[in-house]
């Protein structure tokens, strides 16, 4: 029953677990992990952008007793373009227990055939983890490089927090953040988003979501597209995402068994 | 302490004589106190997130060392083994007096954290820290 598996290190010995052995295992882990069951993501999600992100926030914080550990998946996105962890949010990830990476629910084309020069963006922060806090939260979007216009063309990019939508009026909007961007620029656009998460967690009912507009030099409110925001369509590798910082708030502890 | 009973000179002469014979096997290194004695060691454990069918949800790591104690903390304890000094006293009581007093335990002193990379249920992704995870030292306690 025991044999030496070189794959993990001749120092390892290796035996096969028996089906109860290895369900009695699984939930114990599960357990120390904090999950009721094992989750089921889909299939396709692991080539998105989040997780691209989260695997560096990952490299960062892995010591290098380690460095085998992400190699398989280093190597499903090797060649992927990589959502660069800023000197930033290494300072955010220094300080945080858990850090979390939300998809956008808002399926983005349908959304632009109803609304040409607003995008909206809604992330489920409501099952975070308990007794942990907010300290930081970034929208994060990627800009490509616009070949066909001028390089010299600049646009604003302004995020707002949806703070009412009636049916058959205009949305009520807060301003959270803007960037001035060039037209050749090319890379992940920031925002910060600390504050309105944070409300969002202590009260759900209010995420309404967010309105992404962009605007030209005169002004005009322009597609998203036409700066060449990727807000829906594209490269999966290159689509936005909420990442979040946490920090434990309350001392836990486990309950006997 | 000990009740005073009939006898009680008698076995507290013995147990001296006991206490006397080891400390004589400690200081010449040998005796039969130390035997096949197996002192308290960190000792090689990987759990294997693929191992147990996971790598669906788990991005990283793969598994990880965790380790485990195991060992004798046995009369004499010496430096080797990492041992407090209540479980150096203990292990003395417990060689006078094996069934009422147990010997101490070989169990972690150090430990260290893992951060865990997986999917929920919704593919969000989350990075957590989890504190206690990997044996960094064991020792007698």
């Amino acid at each position: 029953n025991f044999s030496v598996d070189n794959e993990v290190g001749s120092s390892f010995i290796h035996r096969r677990l028996r089906s109860q052995e290895r369900r009695e295992i699984q939930r114990e882990i599960l357990s120390i992990l904090g999950l009721p069951h094992r989750p089921r993501p889909h299939a396709h999600a692991k080539h998105n952008a989040a997780p691209t992100f989260m695997l560096d926030l990952y490299n960062t914080v892995s010591t290098a007793a380690e460095p085998r550990a992400y190699s398989r998946y280093r190597a499903v996105l090797e060649g992927q373009a990589s959502a660069v962890v800023s000197p930033q949010d290494s300072r955010f990830l220094d300080d945080a227990d858990t850090v979390m990476s939300f998809v956008n629910l808002v399926d983005g084309d349908r959304d632009l055939l109803v609304r040409p020069h607003t995008q909206a963006f809604r992330f489920d922060v409501s099952r975070i983890p308990e007794g942990e806090a907010i300290t930081a939260a970034e929208f994060r979007i990627y800009k490509d490089f616009i070949r066909e216009r001028d390089g010299n063309e600049t646009f604003r990019v302004s995020v707002y927090q949806v703070l009412q939508e009636p049916p058959d009026s205009e949305a009520a909007l807060l301003l959270l953040d803007q960037r001035d961007v060039w037209a050749s620029d090319d890379g992940w656009l920031v925002f910060d988003l600390t504050a309105t998460s944070t409300l969002w967690q202590l009260s759900p009912q209010q995420n309404l979501g967010l309105h992404l507009v962009l605007e030209d030099n005169n002004g005009q409110k322009r597609n998203p597209r036409r700066a060449g925001l990727l807000t829906g369509s594209g490269p999966k590798d290159k689509q936005p995402f909420l990442v979040v910082f946490f920090k434990v708030n309350e001392v836990r502890f486990r309950g006997a068994r | 302490s000990a009740p005073g009973q009939k006898g009680r000179q008698s076995n507290r002469s013995k147990q001296q004589k006991a206490v006397q014979e080891a400390l004589k096997a400690a200081e010449a290194g040998t005796g039969t106190y130390q035997g096949d004695f197996q002192g308290c060691k960190k000792h090689e454990l990987y759990v294997s997130f693929r191992d147990l069918g996971w790598q669906d949800w788990i991005i990283a790591p793969e598994g990880y060392a965790a380790y485990y104690c195991e060992g004798e903390c046995a009369f004499p304890l010496n430096s080797d083994m990492n041992a407090t000094n209540h479980a150096i006293v203990q292990t003395l009581v417990h060689f006078i007096n094996p069934e009422t007093v147990p010997q101490p335990c070989c169990a972690p002193t150090q430990l260290n954290g893992i951060s865990v990379l997986y999917f929920d249920d919704s593919s969000n992704v989350i990075l957590k820290k989890y504190r206690n995870m990997v044996v960094r030292a064991c020792g007698c306690h």
